[in-house]
């Protein structure tokens, strides 16, 4: 028997549209501690990595380990039925077919159920080495989603430096060329407005800013997110969820021709 | 011009 009860069906609407641009479909993969999903985009250029601890739900019961392929575009489609504030429980049997997501008014008076049809998806499941990465940029997450916007328009690729003064967002295309600088904050008031670098030595990589438009869909779950880059190795573009989990999204660089 | 990688080309099948 599995359950898992939250309190709001916001955070799972809110997850599901940041996952939901990339992957058509994905396995959560549930055991006692918690819920995973780890796939990669269709043309595998990217990798999206959910973690969800058990600690975070209202409820959470998993008698067995268990691997739910789900069709996301129609988990959406039942996210959309629930009202914002309700509470949402998400319930399949060991070695079920289905899962069934339900959800309550605050109030108790509307209770709806929704079935869904479990998909068998072989994806393979990749390992993520431990990096020791040369800069680790935390910004607020709305700034980042405005730079990404902001620097599509310019070009394909974006090129991210990360100095000890500052992280650089450039971009350049017909259209003539982009900077964008940020300043680490010096004194703030507020956390969640500050931008923090952390480094050992500058980086320089260049990303395509599709997939970093893709991953700004995470934006309403995060105040902050969190860059790690390293030279040639992917770009880790990280929001945490408060006391739930956090998404990850691992993003591989252009390379030299 | 850059070329896009592949996320596979830096994660191993598990």
């Amino acid at each position: 028997m599995f359950e898992a009860r939250l309190g709001q069906a916001t955070i799972l609407k809110k997850i599901l549209d940041a996952i939901k641009d990339l992957l058509n479909e994905g396995t959560f993969d549930c055991s006692d501690s918690g819920i995973q999903l780890q796939a990669m985009d269709n043309s595998h250029v990217s990798l999206v990595s959910l973690t969800l601890r058990s600690d975070g739900f209202d409820k959470f019961r998993c008698d067995r380990n268990l691997s739910m392929g789900m069709n996301l575009g129609s988990m959406a489609k039942i996210l959309k039925c629930a009202n914002n504030e309700d509470n949402v429980t998400i319930k399949a049997q060991d070695n079920a077919d289905t899962v069934t997501i339900m959800f309550e008014s605050a109030n108790q008076e509307k209770v709806s159920d929704y079935g869904m049809k479990l998909m068998n998806l072989d994806q393979e499941h990749l390992g993520i080495p431990e990096t020791d990465y040369s800069c680790v940029v935390r910004m607020p997450a709305m700034e980042f989603a405005r730079i990404c916007r902001d620097l599509a328009q310019f070009s394909e690729s974006v090129v991210i430096c990360c100095t000890k003064e500052g992280v650089k967002f450039s971009a350049s295309g017909d259209v003539g060329t982009a900077n964008i600088k940020l300043a680490q904050t010096g004194n703030v008031d507020k956390e969640e407005e500050a931008v923090i670098i952390e480094m050992q030595e500058p980086v320089t990589l260049t990303f395509a800013c599709r997939y970093l438009n893709a991953f700004t869909k995470a934006t309403p779950l995060s105040t902050q997110v969190q860059l790690s880059m390293c030279a040639d190795v992917p770009l880790v573009v990280e929001y945490r969820i408060n006391e739930l989990g956090h998404i990850r999204y691992y993003l591989a660089p252009k390379i030299e021709d | 011009k850059k070329l896009q990688s592949s996320i596979r080309n830096y994660f191993t099948a598990k």
